[in-house]
């Protein structure tokens, strides 16, 4: 439902500023939100630098935006306090990229029935109906699972709904908040005309008999097989889980005929990366002894190697059997490549095999952690608490998730901080570290997924309701526990929400799959989004804009800016490398720098050594002809004195 | 430990965007849209 008029356009590439006034939280949040962008549509975000038109995300009061691209030169976008969800912010970027609510759509009356005498009063324009002269739906069909669409409750002014759906089924769909829907994609690409986006690589099912593209390797000594069935299990491939007849396929590979070490590789068609970092996702099932082994390898294909250069990725050993696993592994690739599955039949007999489904690739980073909830509807029949097991964070923080299952209604997720290895090494109270727990849509396509997402960051200062900082030691400010083996442990206080999905929406599309769940985790520092945001100087003019930046190309990621009217390139540096030169030109690095300053430290070295050593053979040379000039007149003269 | 140790950023409430703005006495369009001149 998108604003009429080119003009309203923004680039594909959309510049932007995170003001100082953010919440950390959100900041992190808006780049999160920013990530789903560049992977399901065309749609790109840069830090602005100095263009004439850009978005700059503040902290105003509530969460609002204007539609489309108003030409504003500054155009504001308020991320304000409770408005650090992906999904709001989604929402409020996509009234920036140009669409209105879904319910204002000129045939919205065919769909939803407004209950006016259950509106507040005053606020009924909040549903009007707009024609089709100031907002086209783009011959796309009405979507009530939009995360465009107001919910049933919209400016109620008691209990009952505002907005009846005309099929009753959507009426507790209408309102979702997790993550864009299939038609408000289509309209985004449509509206932007997008042919690819720029993190997705690909997503495989293999219900299609060219599976994928993918091919059998050579250098094997088996095949993998396109099964929709195995006797000793699967029963069933992972993306229909058996739900639709004569489909349902997965690879195999059928460890039960060889003897221990037999091998199948099965590589993925050539793919070319853009960003040099990746994740690929997919499920696994082990139906053999339980030693079968999978080794995911890159096959990269750089100057020079013709057959590429394969390289060990992961080694998946001790798979459990007899159900789907989720597996991520996390690449670094730069040059064109391909993801090759190595199937390793292991030592003794094997009464089944590996299979393989639903794997999807893309240039995203993968979640740092895995929580895999089995028996999930028994749990959700028990109203009770349920804990993680613990992990810990890159920073080496242990922390451990609380799902609490006692609302009959409604699902709460929270994040503790626990006692861990580490606690006499780390920073406390825990200072800006973000943490992400994702409920997972198991939708067979990335793409397709509307997983449901919340994020928290540990604000070292934030106290509790005793005054100890919240985010303190969990052995000073937690309660003791004990993990299911009796070791006890102190958990710090939890932080989220008893509001994270309705149980309603958690048995809607595919969070629950063969009666599993998966929360991902991950749990990252944000200090660094504390610096100061490229604050925009006075709203530069176009001609000063142009007669700058315009003109200088900042190379290697350097960010044009404006210091008193000249442009100059900032230029981008990490722990130890950083950009340098005019135009950001030139690398450097600590590695280098010492090599430098050892290198130039042996060589003046040698060079003393090479003047110390001519010095004292000219020494040598000057003093033995004195002597023997002294020898000589000494000789001449004994000669005469005898 | 206290029954639930934990803190809950929404306080029981899954407010949605308008509910926020709204409870702040924004008057916005839709409840969220900021119009321009050349507003609807």
């Amino acid at each position: 439902n998108s604003i009429i008029g080119d003009n309203y356009r923004w680039p594909h590439t959309i510049p932007y500023v995170l003001e100082d006034s953010l919440e950390m939280n959100a900041k992190g949040v808006i780049l999160n939100a920013f990530e789903r962008y560049r992977l399901k549509t065309c749609i790109d975000f840069k830090p602005w630098s100095g263009e004439e038109n850009y978005i700059s995300v503040f902290k105003g009061s509530g969460c609002w935006s204007s539609v489309g691209n108003i030409h504003a030169g500054k155009q504001e976008l308020s991320i304000g306090t409770n408005c650090d969800r992906i999904a709001t912010v989604q929402h409020e970027f996509l009234h920036a990229l140009g669409f209105w609510h879904e319910q204002s759509r000129a045939d919205r009356d065919d769909y939803i029935t407004i209950v006016w005498d259950r509106i507040l009063s005053g606020k009924e324009h909040n549903f009007n109906i707009y024609n089709d002269s100031v907002s086209d739906s783009l011959n796309v069909p009405y979507d009530y699972t939009s995360v465009m669409h107001y919910s049933k409750t919209a400016f109620q002014n008691g209990t009952e709904s505002t907005i009846i759906t005309k099929i009753s089924d959507f009426e507790d769909v209408i309102g979702q908040r997790m993550d864009f829907s299939d038609y408000d994609l289509l309209k985004l690409n449509q509206l932007y005309s997008c042919t690819s986006s720029l993190s997705f690589m690909d997503s495989c099912d293999f219900e299609l008999e060219n599976i994928c593209g993918m091919i059998q390797s050579s250098q094997d000594s088996a095949d993998w097989q396109r099964l929709s069935q195995v006797l000793s299990g699967p029963e069933n491939d992972h993306s229909n889980m058996g739900q639709c007849k004569d489909s349902g396929f997965f690879m195999h590979f059928n460890t039960s005929t060889g003897n221990g070490g037999v091998t199948a590789m099965l590589e993925s068609r050539v793919l070319y990366p853009k960003r040099g970092f990746q994740c690929v996702e997919f499920y696994l099932y082990n139906s053999g002894s339980g030693n079968g082994q999978l080794n995911v390898y890159t096959r990269e294909y750089t100057a020079g190697h013709q057959d590429g250069v394969l390289t060990l990725q992961r080694e998946i050993r001790d798979i459990p059997t007899g159900s789907w696993q989720l597996y991520y592994v996390t690449l670094q690739v730069t040059e064109k490549f391909r993801v090759v599955f190595e199937g390793v039949g292991g030592p003794g007999a094997s009464s089944g095999g590996l299979s393989i489904d639903d794997i999807n690739l893309s240039e995203t980073r993968c979640p740092h952690h895995i929580w895999h909830i089995q028996n999930f509807t028994q749990l959700l029949g028990g109203q009770t608490t349920v804990y993680s097991p613990p992990f810990y964070s890159s920073k080496g923080y242990a922390f451990q998730i609380n799902l609490d299952l006692t609302s009959p209604t409604n699902v709460g997720l929270y994040f503790h901080l626990i006692s861990g290895a580490n606690d006499d090494q780390l920073q406390w109270p825990c200072p800006w570290q973000q943490a992400t727990m994702t409920l997972l849509d198991q939708n067979p396509d990335i793409r397709q997924r509307m997983s449901n997402q919340r994020s928290i960051t540990t604000d070292p200062k934030m106290t509790d309701d005793n005054g100890s900082y919240l985010w303190d030691r969990p052995s000073k400010v937690g309660v003791e526990a004990f993990f299911p083996n009796g070791t006890q442990f102190s958990r710090g206080r939890g932080y989220g929400t008893s509001v994270f999905i309705t149980q309603e929406r958690l048995k809607s599309r595919e969070f629950l799959k063969g009666d599993d769940v998966y929360i991902l985790l991950t749990v990252e520092d944000i200090s660094h989004l504390n610096s100061t945001a490229a604050v925009p100087g006075p709203v530069p003019t176009t001609s000063t804009v142009h007669n700058a930046c315009s003109e200088v190309e900042c190379q290697n990621g350097g960010i044009c800016t404006l210091q008193e009217g000249r442009a100059e390139c900032k230029c981008p540096a990490g722990e130890d490398w950083w950009y340098m030169g005019k135009r950001c030109e030139k690398r450097g690095s600590t590695k280098d720098t010492i090599v430098i300053a050892v290198s130039s430290t042996v060589t003046v070295f040698a060079v003393m050594l090479i003047i110390t050593l001519i010095s004292v053979y000219c020494t040598r040379r000057k003093y033995r002809k004195k002597a023997s000039a002294k020898t000589a007149a000494m000789n001449l003269e004994n000669q005469h004195a005898f | 430990a206290p029954e639930k140790f934990v803190k809950d950023i929404d306080g029981g409430i899954d407010q949605d965007i308008f509910d926020i703005n709204e409870d702040l006495g924004l008057d916005l369009f839709e409840g969220d849209i900021k119009l321009e001149a050349s507003g609807r």
